[in-house]
């Protein structure tokens, strides 16, 4: 009921920046939106020659236009965006370019691949936060832009480092801390999970590790699975508070 | 509902409403 006229598209389409600028998550929550109406849109074929369809596309390529002018900028706020982009680009009629992603991929390799050479496979916390952020915008860049991938030398100019985190993944997937309580179990289980995704993840990118990394995703599962073992053993051996077990009891 | 119904009866107030709305405005006109 709020976009009736020409004129209410006109007015919401001139309001993309200030819709984009106006919340953290706008960006995300309005391509969301967008694609759910193209989808919707699409399955109606009837309706696709209405001013709605012409202007609906119109706001779309808008919002990519501008989200792209900001990015190409400033660099791509993260992987999962850009992932957003690319997805409402493919329903429009005609394919907008994608963002410049120089600047991006040079920020996000500088992070990422610094937490390797930083990376200690005797701590508990994985840490690797940044070189997640730069796998997954890899991940996103070589299913809608592989060209630009191939620009920049990916995978090959990557191997050697990728190669110096493997044996230090592995170990970290199989060592065993001193687990003293369900909650450090869980901690823990969460932890091994994310290593394993972690790895099946660049498995995907990097297919001359692809084995290795398999094995490691397998590694960190099985050790999941042992302190999943603790976990229970622990919640069931565990004394009962004294005086939450004797108000209980009573 | 009440707002929706002003807006959806009132053309200018409702191209002035889309002109300047936030996130929510979006969400809600889309």
């Amino acid at each position: 009921p709020l976009l009736t006229r020409t004129e209410d598209w006109d007015a919401l389409i001139v309001a993309v920046p200030r819709v984009i600028g106006s919340d953290p998550r706008a960006a995300a929550s309005a391509l969301t939106t967008i694609r759910e109406a193209l989808q919707i849109q699409r399955q109606n074929t009837r309706e696709n020659e209405s001013i709605a369809a012409v202007k609906l596309i119109n706001l779309a390529e808008t919002t990519l236009n501008y989200l792209r002018d900001c990015w190409s900028k400033d660099g791509v706020d993260n992987a999962s965006l850009l992932d957003r982009y690319y997805s409402v680009s493919e329903l429009l009629p005609s394919l907008v370019p994608s963002p410049e992603l120089r600047n991006s991929w040079k920020a996000y390799s500088t992070d990422g691949l610094a937490e390797i050479t930083q990376f200690d496979s005797y701590e508990i916390d994985v840490g690797l936060i940044s070189f997640k952020d730069w796998v997954n915008l890899a991940s996103v860049i070589s299913r809608n832009e592989p060209r630009f991938l191939r620009q920049v030398g990916f995978p090959t100019q990557f191997e050697a480092v990728i190669a110096e985190l493997l044996p230090k993944l592995k170990e970290r997937a199989e060592l065993n801390f001193d687990l003293e309580d369900a909650d450090e179990c869980r901690d823990e289980q969460s932890r091994l999970d994310e290593i394993a995704d972690l790895a099946e993840e660049i498995a995907t990118l990097f297919p001359h590790f692809a084995e290795q990394l398999e094995r490691i995703a397998f590694l960190a599962r099985l050790n999941e699975r042992r302190v999943d073992g603790r976990r229970v053993y622990l919640e069931e051996e565990r004394e009962p508070d004294d005086d939450d077990f004797d108000a209980l009891r009573a | 509902d009440l707002v929706i119904d002003h807006l959806a009866s009132d053309d200018q107030a409702r191209e002035a409403f889309l002109c300047r709305c936030g996130l929510q405005g979006f969400l809600l006109a889309l």
